[in-house]
């Protein structure tokens, strides 16, 4: 590496159930390589970094693969609270929202915060107007839960757990009991 | 949760993070990922998205004390990434990504596994889940 060497780096969350099925995995690194691969093609058309890191992101969240956009973790209510931020390392500015629940690409409504509000975090209520304002992309919030999420939820409400590792196999033969050694209770991945 | 880090080919560095937090969460319930700082930050030296036990990440100022690490202590990247995953989280749980200006990639995680991939200009490209 030298200066003036692009570099991309991404992920879909850590922590994973030692058991979580072949498939699954083979999706996950499919995805994520798809993403690494956009990412070049933008560098190559010299496309900002700020700009890359929202389009994966972005990519990321549409897919039900990961904990974020439409596959989101529900809530206790059984709803998404979607929230995400963005940072430009150029004069370090940033945008943040959190309990969003039928904005497509919370990352995006992060970049309009950062780039067309005189704030650097909106929230809830506040954050859902200001995407209409925006004419950000939103969706029913049928769109986000997914069978597997309202699995998860059962399965984290069985356990009266509040903190749940979000990839685990689906199948109820699960041991419930550990995840990196420490008791599943307490384990808190996001 | 999902994050990305970029530099690009004039050095400049940004970062993002997306989730939908914790399953079973008490709704209005913040996690790191939005906190500025916390789950993410990119500054001219760098870029970090984290994942993993958000208190653990919030309390601990994870992503800004990457960038902390590398201008106080003189740190390389993953040096500065190992040092706070070691140092910095307690007994918590949680995985990050990060490059710097100068075109370097480093990765790091205490858990079980960590969905991850990276790429750089001379062409390495890698995707894992296992150590």
């Amino acid at each position: 590496m030298g200066k003036g060497e692009w570099a991309i780096a991404v992920h879909g969350g850590a922590g994973v159930h030692p058991n979580l099925p072949k498939e699954s995995q083979y999706k996950a690194k499919q995805l994520l390589t798809r993403c690494l691969q956009l990412g070049v093609d933008a560098l190559r058309l010299s496309q900002s970094a700020l700009d890359v890191v929202e389009l994966i992101v972005r990519e990321l969240e549409i897919d039900p693969i990961f904990n974020s956009g439409r596959g989101s973790a529900l809530t206790a209510k059984g709803t998404v609270e979607m929230e995400a931020s963005i940072m430009d390392g150029v004069g370090r500015r940033c945008g943040a929202v959190s309990g969003l629940s039928t904005v497509k690409n919370p990352v995006s409504l992060a970049r309009l915060v950062m780039d067309k509000s005189p704030h650097s975090y909106l929230a809830f209520e506040g954050a859902e107007e200001f995407a209409k304002q925006q004419g950000a992309e939103t969706m029913d919030n049928s769109f986000f839960i997914t069978e597997e999420n309202l699995h998860m939820l059962n399965l984290a409400k069985q356990q009266n757990s509040i903190v749940f590792d979000y990839r685990i196999p689906s199948t109820n033969n699960v041991s419930m009991e550990k995840m990196n050694g420490l008791p599943m209770k307490i384990y808190a991945p996001e | 949760t999902v994050g990305c880090v970029v530099v690009d080919s004039q050095g400049r560095c940004a970062a993002a993070t997306s989730t939908g937090g914790l399953t079973n969460k008490m709704s209005g319930r913040i996690g790191d990922s939005p906190l500025i700082g916390a789950g993410t930050y990119a500054c001219n030296m760098c870029g970090v998205s984290c994942t993993g036990e958000g208190e653990a990440i919030i309390r601990s100022t994870l992503a800004r004390d990457v960038a902390a690490i590398m201008e106080y202590k003189g740190y390389k990247l993953q040096e500065a990434v190992d040092f706070v995953l070691n140092k910095r989280l307690d007994e918590g749980k949680a995985g990050l990504i990060a490059v710097s200006n100068h075109g370097e990639v480093a990765i790091g995680f205490n858990t079980v596994g960590m969905f991850r991939g990276w790429v750089t200009e001379n062409g390495i490209m890698e995707v894992k889940i296992w150590d």
